[in-house]
């Protein structure tokens, strides 16, 4: 969804 | 995913597998601040907040799991278990970590990607790792002997964060729009608080004499 940033790194 | 960051992760493992292995094997903590600990307990539970909620991938779910697992069952050592406790140096481990948590949060307030209690906490938990690291230094400067399992858990500690700064040089040529100032910032701060640790560690190694950091 886009209003959430996605924080793929550990 | 890219080498840099894969060898950043396993380093990161790494450290955390030398600070089990040390406690687990000889029941001891001494040299090691569990204020440190404590503090890195705060930093995954604050990060992985959306452990259950986004999935990413099979590793990174893992990662975190044994991230978490670690480091909450390192604080649970330290203050719990009977033969680790009593090594523990509770007179030379005096960093009031309060000090760190909450500046840290008021520039998770200020300072994020967007203020929505996740992005809070997320930028909290960056800030607050490049911190954490601070009372494990103060303590080494203050217990003069260095052993060895320490001086590589710290080392370790220090060198995946380095491996993650190439991590974000690649991604920011390779990918576009990836821009995250705030990540790399607390990270490169965080690796220049090791400076002069790894400077001392690596004359330590480089005349094969004991690590021991100046007064």
């Amino acid at each position: 969804s886009p209003g959430i940033i996605l924080h793929d790194e550990l | 995913m890219n080498i840099f960051r894969l060898a950043g992760d396993m380093t990161h493992l790494m450290s955390v597998l030398v600070l089990l292995l040390k406690i687990h094997t000889i029941k001891s903590c001494a040299g090691i601040s569990l204020k440190t600990q404590e503090l890195y307990a705060l930093v995954f539970a604050t990060r992985y907040l959306d452990i259950f909620t986004d999935f990413i991938s099979v590793y990174n779910t893992i990662m975190k799991l044994i991230f978490l697992g670690s480091s909450f069952s390192i604080v649970w050592y330290m203050r719990r278990h009977k033969l680790v406790r009593r090594s523990y140096d509770k007179e030379q481990d005096t960093f009031r970590h309060f000090f760190l948590v909450l500046p840290c949060l008021l520039l998770a307030l200020v300072m994020n990607e967007k203020f929505t209690f996740k992005e809070v906490m997320w930028a909290f938990s960056l800030y607050l790792e490049a911190v954490a690291i601070l009372p494990q230094l103060v303590l080494l400067q203050r217990t003069k002997n260095i052993d060895n399992l320490t001086g590589q858990y710290v080392f370790l500690l220090g060198a995946y964060r380095a491996f993650y700064i190439f991590n974000w040089i690649y991604r920011y040529f390779t990918e576009p729009h990836y821009v995250h100032w705030i990540t790399w910032i607390s990270g490169l701060v965080q690796t220049l608080l090791y400076a002069d640790f790894f400077y001392y560690y690596f004359n330590s190694w480089k005349n094969n004499v004991k690590l021991h950091l100046p007064a």
